[in-house]
């Protein structure tokens, strides 16, 4: 059922006028409706779809893993990663190559250590979020900061998973402010 | 000496980049133009709206750069968060070892107190001499060879200059100096609209906020708000530089670039609060 409703959706917003914006306000309100819904049920597909391959390797005893996504990482906003000290995050690459990325996750603490699979420490940075993101209206978020890290060669088509914990003690901290110096 | 980039902020809040490496030379920079606002009864009065650009005249308006900026650098990611007004702010990224700049934007809620609609763009002002030739590409498949001022098919009289010149990017407009055999790139993460009005030069437009409707069927004007103001919007542009003669090595960095921005990995949290790595693992 929500899969098809998904693809219903993707119909809809193949319309001239949803895909270039010329639709009335209200009609564009609508569509985004359709959409929010949508991208949530999808949310629980991909997160079944996730909990399966994961289970795989698993005995069968094993509980459901649930993943949930952040549809507003695009203004540094994720309710997951500032709420918890501890968390998984994974990556899944849709390319049919291996894809190496950086990471930015929006967090509240000072110091976090990531580690892959394999327990390997990854190296990372803290951000500050700038003033004007974190003042845009209607965003709902205690982050102040961004944790970068790298994830490498994500497999194709597969997914990559990694421990993120907050660290009590602030080291590692690569925080550094040069306000001074007028170029980088 | 190692540095792949040396990137300074001037007095305007424009930002200055030597891609030392290449030998490029750019400067980014944002500017508006003012929405036509017509009576829409015959074609030649009609408005800016959803359906067409129509800027009032082909003059850019400057901005006053009332802001500041910041510089952050760490082992994986060295950022200068540059704030230009009120309403335009954007972040410049270098990310370890890589070579291209992320430019990382936030504009609006547009300002319409004056009733004047405004469309904001960004320009990348190189000394590329490119010969009123650039590159956009077609559904993100072939790039289409456009010139300034012309028409393949048929003698044409640009009547609007501005957006005459005007095409769609979907994911990327590129220009190149030919005796230099050097290239400059813009990657988008959105359909944008795009053109090169100089020589050396690269414009998209990033933002529109219009107050009458151009009566082309929509019947509103372009002025979408939210929390009682006009909207805020985030994106991205991925900036690169290259020897045109090294075509294929280009190629592959650009097509793996611009998979990267339109493809990336879907991120999935999960908590794991009561639960240890060695759990987990």
């Amino acid at each position: 059922k929500n899969l098809e409703e998904f693809r219903e959706a993707m119909g809809i917003m193949q319309h001239h006028d949803a895909v270039t914006g010329t639709e009335k306000q209200k009609v564009a309100n609508d569509y985004a409706r359709i959409l929010y819904k949508n991208m949530y049920q999808g949310d629980d597909i991909v997160s079944s779809s996730l909990s399966k391959w994961i289970l795989k390797n698993k005995n069968e005893n094993s509980s459901p893993v649930q993943f949930h996504s952040c549809l507003e990482l695009n203004i540094s906003s994720c309710t997951y990663t500032e709420e918890n000290t501890n968390f998984v995050v994974t990556l899944y690459n849709p390319q049919s190559q291996p894809v190496t990325t950086y990471v930015r996750l929006p967090v509240q603490g000072q110091s976090y250590s990531v580690k892959d699979s394999t327990g390997t420490e990854q190296k990372t940075q803290i951000v500050p979020i700038p003033t004007p993101v974190i003042n845009i209206p209607g965003r709902k978020s205690k982050a102040t900061v961004e944790l970068v890290f790298a994830a490498i060669k994500i497999p194709a088509l597969g997914y990559q998973s990694y421990y993120i914990s907050e660290n009590n003690a602030a080291q590692h901290v690569h925080l550094s402010h040069a306000t001074i110096n007028s170029s980088m | 000496d190692s540095a792949l980039f040396n990137i300074t902020v001037n007095g305007n809040g424009n930002v200055i980049v030597q891609d030392k490496h290449q030998d490029i030379e750019y400067t980014q920079s944002f500017h508006y133009y003012e929405g036509a606002e017509g009576n829409n009864k015959v074609f030649l009065n009609r408005s800016s709206g959803a359906y067409i650009f129509r800027p009032k005249t082909s003059d850019i308006k400057n901005l006053t750069n009332t802001g500041s900026h910041k510089i952050y650098k760490g082992p994986l990611v060295d950022e200068m968060h540059i704030t230009i007004n009120d309403w335009i702010s954007q972040v410049v990224r270098v990310y370890n070892k890589e070579n291209f700049l992320e430019f990382n934007w936030l504009v609006g809620p547009i300002p319409v107190g004056e009733h004047i609609g405004k469309e904001v763009i960004t320009k990348y002002s190189s000394n590329l001499k490119t010969n009123k030739i650039f590159y956009t590409d077609s559904n993100g498949r072939e790039m289409i060879k456009r010139i300034r001022d012309f028409r393949p098919t048929w003698d044409v009289k640009i009547a609007e200059p501005v957006s005459g010149n005007y095409y769609p990017v979907t994911s990327k407009i590129f220009i190149n100096d030919k005796k230099r055999s050097l290239k400059l790139s813009v990657l988008t993460d959105r359909s944008e609209g795009g053109t090169s009005l100089r020589d050396g030069e690269i414009e998209l437009m990033v933002h529109r906020r219009l107050l009458s409707d151009d009566a082309f069927g929509v019947g509103e004007p372009l002025n979408e708000e939210a929390f009682g103001t006009g909207l805020e919007t985030r994106g991205q542009h991925y900036v690169i530089g290259g020897r045109a003669s090294d075509v294929s090595s280009i190629v592959l960095k650009e097509k793996k670039l611009a998979q990267k921005l339109a493809l990336r990995p879907w991120t999935f949290i999960t908590p794991v609060e009561d639960i240890t790595f060695e759990q987990w693992s």
